[in-house]
């Protein structure tokens, strides 16, 4: 559950 | 935890040591048996390396990018999973980009961090994010073209160690 939670919040930032 | 060698000096710190005119291999190799061998090595050191990698020291930088490219090839599938994450690549863009460190980061430095983010490309098609970030990176124009990979890249991973001189 922790590591989906992580994926969710893997974003590429904004260039 | 810091990865420390016998001489209680930070090992990351010894391999990307500016003041070394060439990049020392066996420090490299050393460090990426530590890597291999601290449990926490693979989660911890693409920050090590990261924060390295955005040195404004030329030389610095240039070491630390050599060192994650070996250790992509060297420290196994938990560091490479690391590295594979925007989280990850977010520290790369941003050396890249003018929106954050791009406007003071010298063209050598930026050139080796598309060569080795286009080389991932190539060698890990299986890493969306990695293709993802480098196709945003081209569509800003913060890439303008795909890299010659020099010859030794042609191979793929993993690399052999170069012998040091």
């Amino acid at each position: 559950l922790g590591e989906e939670s992580e994926e969710r919040d893997d974003h590429l930032l904004p260039m | 935890g810091r990865l420390k060698g016998k001489s209680g000096r930070g090992l990351g710190d010894k391999a990307t040591d500016p003041s070394m005119s060439e990049q020392d291999w066996s420090a490299i190799q050393n460090f990426c048996d530590q890597v291999n061998t601290d449990p926490n090595g693979p989660t911890h050191t693409p920050w090590l390396l990261a924060h390295k990698i955005q040195s404004p020291q030329e030389k610095e930088a240039l070491y630390a990018l050599t060192v994650l490219e070996m250790c992509v090839n060297h420290c196994g599938e938990k560091f490479h999973s690391e590295v594979a994450k925007f989280r990850f690549l977010n520290e790369l863009i941003k050396v890249l980009s003018p929106k954050y460190l791009g406007s003071w980061t010298t063209e050598k430095v930026k050139g080796r961090i598309i060569e080795i983010l286009y080389s991932w490309t190539v060698w890990f098609p299986e890493d969306i994010k990695i293709r993802d970030a480098y196709q945003m990176l081209k569509k800003q124009g913060i890439i303008k073209q795909d890299p010659k990979l020099p010859v030794d890249k042609i191979l793929p991973p993993p690399s052999p160690w170069p012998k040091s001189s």
